[in-house]
């Protein structure tokens, strides 16, 4: 696979190192990392890892506007998150943390895990062929983005959206709070997430 | 299906851990 250059357990610590050192408040890290499919002979982006943090303060988030999940909603995840609590840990596997309500940004992140994005499409697939940093701060830089990750992000009470290429893929950020564009941050992503030199595997 | 790909298990397993963790240090009843 495409990700024998380098380990993955590094990678969860480097999405570690990324945003529990930074000043801004993300909730989340994920890298997506390039792949190419054989049988369409084309380059996309997969998951490759990620991190989630979560948010400050889950009473101040509510206060910004975003609207809690319908009951219906949240028994739909609780649902989806005892199964692959089952798939992990056993079907016999009790845990009582699955019948907590499970975030909008927790929805969001484990969602993500099942997506992938052709090089050119979607908020990390533009920004990986581009090679260019796309950076959304603001719930309508967000709602009014053409890429439908960004919006639904936005219905997810994201209010910034940051995906930054690197040698082997696209770090994404996402926070709950408006955070507006910093170098520190991209010269970061570019010093743990250059993947070039096979050594740092 | 069962059959989730070796690093989503691993990123999902971490997830759930992280939360239960977290949902643990919340809770004064620690559940």
């Amino acid at each position: 696979p495409a990700a024998a250059a380098f380990n993955q357990e590094t990678l969860q610590q480097r999405l570690q190192t990324l945003i529990d050192g930074a000043q801004e408040s993300w909730t989340y890290a994920i890298f997506w990392q390039s792949s190419v499919d054989d049988f369409a002979a084309q380059a996309f982006l997969g998951w490759g890892d990620g991190y989630y943090k979560g948010e400050e303060d889950k009473a101040k988030r509510s206060k910004k506007g975003s609207s809690p999940a319908s009951i219906a909603e949240q028994e739909h995840r609780k649902k989806v998150l005892r199964e692959l609590n089952s798939l992990i840990s056993g079907p016999a596997s009790t845990d009582d943390a699955v019948d907590e309500e499970v975030t909008d940004t927790e929805w969001f992140f484990l969602v993500s895990m099942t997506q992938s994005f052709m090089t050119g499409s979607g908020l990390p697939g533009q920004a990986f062929y581009t090679s260019n940093p796309v950076w959304l701060a603001g719930p309508e830089r967000l709602a009014g983005s053409v890429c439908e990750r960004a919006r639904q992000a936005q219905g997810f009470g994201l209010q910034t959206m940051v995906c930054i290429p690197s040698a082997n893929g696209v770090v994404e950020l996402g926070s709950t709070e408006v955070i507006f564009q910093s170098t520190d941050l991209m010269n970061k992503v570019r010093v743990l997430f250059n993947f070039n030199n096979p050594d740092l595997g | 299906d069962g059959d989730l790909p070796l690093q989503r298990r691993k990123s999902l397993q971490r997830f759930l851990e992280k939360r239960r963790s977290r949902l643990v240090m919340v809770s004064p009843y620690g559940s």
